[in-house]
């Protein structure tokens, strides 16, 4: 019965975190660091703006329930910024 | 709801199918498609006229990854399944759909009609919604075909931008998503299923465990699509399997799935024909027995040997004195039960046989 999908490696969940913020929330690439960014703050700005969108706990952290709603199938409009 | 304005300056539209999946029929995807427009003009003055060559105003294509002159790029097996772009020349007010999906007119895969109706809404000038029972929530998620899609809020969205119909709608829209911490809130049934309960109303399922703050709300559809929405009862067998009720029939689910042969109608479980329906239904863990309850009686059925016990059926007020005589839910929870009439609820003692306390019914929500 549904439950909580396991824990994957971070460098994974960041991934997805990261895609799902540039095409949902208007993340923008960091140019120097396409991979990861230094400074967390946009995606964290970004994570709580998708949490709030989906009436999640608040947290600006990547937490399990914000990385389960991150990985339903959905509409490939964004969220937000339109 | 979220809209971009102006939306169209006109209210004949005119769409074009462009290409075709190869999941379905041609014949089903045109009816999908008409279906999932049908939907918007039954609630707006917009009128849909289909054309089979030409510049539409709303161009429908299947396309994967990056596909033809499009910006937005489609990303394989689930994730996104398709986009829309809001009213306006060229691309504007076009659909596509990502064909690396499995598109079907049921519930298995992704429903065509239901995504569809959402990107329309998109090609209307509608963004996405925030509320979770609304047809523009982002997240797909299955909806009984035979139900009207819109909810209140999408109704409201799009009369936001257009007006309202000329015509009453001939169905009734989907009732707005609950409110987990509404004081006056009832349930339709409940049942536990292992360590967590669920409390079910309408097209919604609340999902809590008892010895944790967390509460979910969640669409019925999201685990059992096949299930119709208002269950009137329900509750969690001895083998690890939920029966759901409503009218004369019932499901057995085991996960995610329904037994073979299912629904039954209750008649096979030993009611006799003049029981149309139950109200609510607890399997007591201790005796291995289930009441149901119809109207002011129940029935008491013996799950080791599936047949109702002789003597019954008896009335509530009896044998549950301070309950009073109707229920609307009921489960079994650290040896009481909980009844639940409207907004109130009943903690019993099913061994001493009296009511504890009486409370708010939704006091498990932590509100």
């Amino acid at each position: 019965f549904p439950v909580l999908p396991e824990k994957n490696n971070e460098g994974e969940n960041m991934q997805l975190v990261q895609e799902y913020l540039e095409k949902f929330y208007e993340l923008q690439p960091d140019p120097e660091h396409l991979a990861w960014r230094r400074s967390t703050s946009p995606m964290v700005e970004k994570i709580q703006k998708m949490q709030e969108f989906f009436g999640l706990e608040v947290t600006g952290k990547p937490d399990p329930e914000t990385l389960e709603v991150m990985q339903k199938p959905r509409c490939g409009v964004p969220d937000v910024g339109q | 709801y979220g809209f971009i304005l102006p939306g169209w300056k006109k209210t004949k539209l005119t769409y074009r199918i462009v290409n075709y999946t190869p999941d379905m029929t041609q014949t089903d995807v045109d009816k999908a498609i008409q279906k999932a427009f049908k939907v918007w003009s039954t609630v707006s003055p917009l009128t849909f006229t289909r054309i089979y060559k030409g510049i539409a105003d709303i161009m429908i294509a299947f396309g994967t990854g990056a596909h033809g002159h499009c910006p937005r790029y489609f990303d394989g097996p689930l994730g996104v399944l398709g986009h829309a772009f809001p009213p306006g020349n060229g691309i504007g007010g076009d659909v596509h759909f990502d064909e690396d999906e499995h598109w079907t007119e049921g519930s298995a895969g992704f429903n065509l009609f239901l995504v569809a109706a959402h990107e329309f809404g998109h090609a209307l000038g509608l963004s996405h919604s925030t509320d979770r029972g609304a047809l523009m929530f982002p997240n797909y998620a299955y909806i009984n075909p035979t139900e009207f899609p819109l909810s209140p809020d999408d109704i409201s969205g799009i009369q936001a931008i257009y007006g309202p119909s000329p015509n009453t709608p001939d169905k009734p829209a989907r009732p707005a998503s609950p409110k987990t911490c509404d004081p006056m809130v009832s349930f339709d049934a409940i049942t536990t299923l292992r360590r967590e309960v669920m409390f079910f109303k309408d097209r919604h399922i609340w999902r809590v465990y008892p010895d944790n703050s967390e509460v979910e709300l969640e669409l019925i559809s999201t685990f059992w699509p096949f299930l119709p929405s208002g269950i009137q009862a329900a509750y969690e067998n001895i083998k690890d399997q939920i029966l759901f009720f409503k009218g004369n029939n019932f499901w057995v689910i085991s996960g995610y799935q329904v037994l073979p042969g299912y629904p039954k109608n209750i008649n096979t479980l030993g009611f006799p024909r003049s029981v149309k329906k139950i109200d609510a239904a607890v399997s007591n863990k201790n005796t291995g027995t289930t009441d149901f309850f119809v109207g002011d009686k129940y029935w008491r059925y013996e799950e080791s040997s599936q047949s109702m016990e002789k003597g019954y059926p008896r009335q509530i007020t009896d044998d549950f004195p301070g309950i009073g005589k109707k229920v609307d839910a009921v489960f079994q929870h650290k040896g009481f039960f909980y009844f639940f009439r409207g907004s109130k609820q009943w903690e019993f003692d099913p061994n001493a046989k009296r009511v504890i306390r009486v409370m708010k019914s939704n006091i498990w929500f932590n509100c």
